[in-house]
């Protein structure tokens, strides 16, 4: 008479509407879903991501402290209420994908680097970038020799001259050096089906 | 190698940005 299932996290309501508004395939979305559970169950199994959870599979531990994993899950973000669903985790993903638009790509590398969102990089965020990474990796390099790799930076970068990097400049700059991109493409996002094969289990659509 | 002074070629190589890392089993 009735449904005796616990209520399922909301979760992987329509794989069809993300695939049509992704790079994703309908079946890329489901393995995609996989990998999502696994990582949301991993403190708190509500069927959200919470930023211990994303820390916790970035780097195996939750006691890392990283500017980037949190300015990554805050642009994953896009409710802004501090967890991820799955619909914010497969678009955010997306953009990474080998085949998404380089466009996309470059908006999303702005805003990672634009941290106080003013809509340019300034100097001294490039700094704490630069100081956070060195710290992060356990390198050493002297204040003065930081500031050189800004100068050079800039020197390169700010073409209009306003010690500010906006959105066109940065464009110009990752178009002379596309390995500056590197970091937004994710070879696994190919292979995701056969990475997560389980997901045939709980496939929703025929596999034509 | 002009890239290696550039300060995001750095930054991008930061751990926080390895988001492969989420795949990993």
């Amino acid at each position: 008479c009735c449904d005796l299932e616990l209520p399922q996290p909301k979760g992987l309501e329509d794989p069809q509407v993300l695939a049509r508004e992704t790079v994703f395939s309908v079946s890329e979305v489901e393995a995609l879903y996989e990998l999502f559970k696994k990582i949301s169950s991993a403190v708190i199994d509500d069927g959200l991501i919470n930023k211990e959870e994303f820390q916790l599979a970035l780097f195996k531990t939750n006691k890392k402290e990283s500017l980037f994993a949190d300015r990554v899950f805050d642009l994953f973000d896009t409710k802004h209420n501090g967890i991820l669903g799955f619909d914010e985790f497969a678009r955010a993903l997306s953009v990474f994908h080998p085949s998404a638009p380089p466009d996309e790509k470059i908006d999303f590398s702005f805003q990672l680097y634009d941290l106080k969102q003013q809509g340019y990089i300034e100097r001294q965020e490039v700094k704490q970038m630069v100081v956070a990474t060195l710290a992060e990796s356990g390198m050493n390099l002297s204040d003065e020799v930081v500031e050189s790799i800004i100068d050079k930076t800039f020197e390169e970068a700010d073409t209009k001259h306003d010690g500010k990097i906006d959105k066109e400049e940065w464009r110009n700059l990752v178009l002379r050096h596309p390995s500056l991109l590197k970091n937004m493409t994710l070879q696994y996002l190919k292979d995701i089906t056969t990475t997560f094969p389980s997901f045939v289990f709980h496939s929703q659509v025929d596999d034509t | 190698k002009p890239e290696s002074m550039n300060a995001f070629a750095l930054i991008s190589r930061s751990q926080g940005f390895n988001l492969g890392n989420l795949f990993e089993k």
